[in-house]
């Protein structure tokens, strides 16, 4: 088994969650 | 297995100025390496995960949602002055996955992949009950529409003989019954009006391409057809290459004696437009 490689996420101020803004519209 | 290091990545705001400066070089490559069809502007970015690249670099992983504008994609028109198709318009969505390099300050796209969908007719019927839903291109009354408005446009022409380059778009307009095209076209070796073959025509060395909206409506014991093009400036011949790697120069097309100069633009214009024809 190849032990899947940890995946850590950089601590650091909380980014507003995505997606982001809507420019136009959505369908 | 040994164990390896932790892969770390930088979460980013998604409106992020830095994200989007990403997504708009994205959205740039989508519009330059587009074949055919329509502009496409960004709408949404709906995730974005930043890597580090070794030996230096950061690689912006985005997810971006696009709308299609009305700009055809080889309109000259910046995209900024492009309209967004609007949902009463049967409007178009892309979704696209991209990596872009980010490196001493300059974006560079590594991975791309996309694709665009309309929008549903529920939707359209939502907004807009009377409003005509995109139609298949090769439906035939698309194909007959756009054929009988490129030759209504070549028939009224004074300069080359124009051939179609593709069906963009096409709508089924139930009042009046009508159908709606939208198709490119571009410029040959022959002149318009002593065509006799047109399989004998041949696209100009200096792609010279049109953009066309028409119209043609049913009545009782025949039709109408009313059709506008927009012709763009010539594009120049991309330089080829000889065996010894030296570049040559423009060819000459064989039928530039016999074809009236391109109408001389002045101040230089992105386009012309011809039409309406009726």
């Amino acid at each position: 088994n190849v032990a899947q490689p940890s995946i850590v996420v950089a601590a650091g101020p909380m980014a507003r969650p995505c997606p982001g803004r809507i420019r136009h519209f959505k369908i | 297995a040994p164990h390896l290091p932790g892969l770390v990545y930088r979460e980013l705001n998604c409106d992020d100025p830095e994200t989007e400066q990403a997504a708009l070089v994205a959205v740039d490559y989508i519009n330059d390496h587009l074949l055919g069809g329509y502009k496409h502007t960004l709408n949404q970015i709906d995730k974005v995960k930043v890597w580090p690249r070794r030996p230096m670099g950061e690689v912006f992983e985005l997810e971006i949602d696009t709308l299609e504008t009305t700009c055809y994609v080889r309109d000259p028109t910046p995209l900024a002055n492009c309209t967004v198709r609007q949902l009463t318009e049967h409007a178009v969505e892309g979704d696209c996955d991209f990596q872009v390099l980010k490196q001493d300050g300059q974006f560079t796209v590594l991975f791309a992949k996309c694709h665009s969908s309309p929008d549903s007719a529920e939707d359209v019927r939502k907004v807009c009950p009377q409003c005509g839903l995109l139609a298949p291109m090769n439906d035939t009354k698309v194909v007959h529409a756009v054929d009988v408005a490129l030759t209504a446009f070549n028939t009224q022409s004074n300069g080359s003989y124009f051939q179609l380059v593709e069906i963009s778009r096409a709508q089924h307009v139930p009042l009046p019954p009508s159908t709606y095209v939208e198709f490119a076209v571009a410029a040959t070796d022959c002149v318009a009006k002593e065509v006799t073959d047109p399989a004998k025509c041949n696209l100009l060395a200096e792609k010279q391409y049109g953009f066309c909206k028409a119209t043609l409506t049913e009545k009782v014991g025949g039709e109408d057809v009313a059709v506008t093009c927009t012709l763009f400036q010539t594009q120049p011949v991309p330089p080829q290459l000889q065996p010894d790697g030296t570049e040559m120069s423009n060819p000459t097309s064989v039928a530039d004696s016999a074809l009236p100069p391109p109408p001389q633009a002045d101040p230089p214009v992105a386009a012309l437009v011809v039409g309406p024809v009726v």
